[in-house]
């Protein structure tokens, strides 16, 4: 499919055009054909998904090409997660500061 | 508690967006930030930067580019009795441990009595930011990958308020005027937070984003924690 382009009017622009500048924009290169592909192919899944969100926040917020658009959802999380194995279970001890007590 | 609050029109509580790279260590930079705007705003806008290699490498489990959480950060800077400069102590931002270099510089730049978990309870978060200064909190980072602007609507289904993997910086709130479909009807305000990432400047809103406010968005309520500087004291005044 095309992709239309925010910025640059109301000529469509390829999908590999789209991901050519973004190659250019955030530094990318892939080190075969095959990963070019699957790359590719993950950008394109990544461009609905941003323009789905797009559609459900009504304009209240914009979603599209960010330095993240070639990764998985798996990928983004392993690279940015501060821990794995989900939050650990912690219990709350209001203290009381007029009598000294939890 | 005031309407909205932005601390980044306070000059000097702010440091610099950071880019936390390859290394995980969002917990290290949303505490190194909180530490820095509680400092600036004790001493009247005299800012620091802190280090956070220094919370990254000398953590007790030493490994701080594989993950952590604020509390950690915290309790580093208890045990080494507060943090030396972002410049005597510069970020590398590498996978591999490094030895904690915080002894061979002994010079501390900013230190703290103790750190608190607030309640899970939006409107007294609010009030804690608006009358002591940003604090931290750790979300759901799901929806920040294809994030460009505006005010993110979450929804339990895109992301789960119970999962919680990035900790940032939430530096102040806000509400957003929404123009109503039709003339006949008021126009909607949807509330927000505002919160400073550390994905560098180039991401999102020069490296800040913005959160529905009032729904638990994202889980923003789960783990509201912040450094104390000093006793309480009288609050301070959030620029609106």
């Amino acid at each position: 499919g095309s992709f239309r382009s925010q910025d640059s009017g109301p000529q469509p622009l390829e999908l590999k055009e789209v991901f050519r500048l973004f190659q250019i924009q955030y530094n990318r290169t892939y080190s075969d054909p095959a990963e070019y592909a699957r790359r590719l192919d993950i950008f394109a899944h990544n461009l609905a998904q941003a323009q789905r969100l797009q559609e459900q926040h009504e304009g209240a917020a914009q979603f599209g090409v960010t330095p993240f658009s070639d990764l998985t959802e798996e990928e983004f999380g392993q690279l940015h997660q501060r821990a794995a194995g989900g939050a650990p279970n912690m219990s709350r001890k209001v203290w009381s500061q007029e009598r000294g007590q939890s | 508690t005031p309407a909205s609050c932005d601390w980044r029109k306070k000059l000097g509580v702010l440091s610099p967006i950071r880019n936390q790279g390859n290394c995980k260590c969002c917990w290290a930079v949303a505490a190194a930030g909180n530490i820095e705007a509680l400092w600036a705003i004790k001493y009247d806008s005299k800012s620091v930067e802190v280090s956070v290699q220094e919370l990254v490498d000398c953590g007790r489990c030493g490994n701080g580019c594989t993950g952590g959480w604020v509390w950690e950060a915290f309790i580093t800077t208890l045990n080494n009795s507060g943090l030396v400069s972002e410049e005597n102590y510069p970020f590398k931002g590498n996978y591999k441990p490094q030895r904690c270099q915080a002894k061979r510089s002994k010079e501390k730049v900013a230190w703290i009595q103790d750190f608190i978990m607030l309640p899970e309870d939006e409107n007294a978060i609010a009030r804690h930011v608006a009358t002591q200064g940003p604090i931290t909190v750790t979300i759901n980072m799901q929806l920040l990958q294809h994030y460009k602007s505006g005010v993110i609507k979450a929804t339990d289904t895109n992301c789960d308020p119970r999962y919680v993997d990035h900790s940032v910086l939430l530096v102040g709130f806000g509400k957003k005027q929404v123009a109503a479909s039709s003339p006949r009807r008021p126009t909607r305000a949807t509330p927000y937070w505002i919160l400073k990432n550390s994905w560098g400047a180039d991401w999102g809103e020069q490296g800040y984003f913005r959160l529905q406010r009032g729904k638990n968005s994202c889980g923003i309520t789960k783990y509201p924690i912040t450094a104390r500087v000093d006793k309480p004291v009288k609050p301070v005044s959030c620029p609106p």
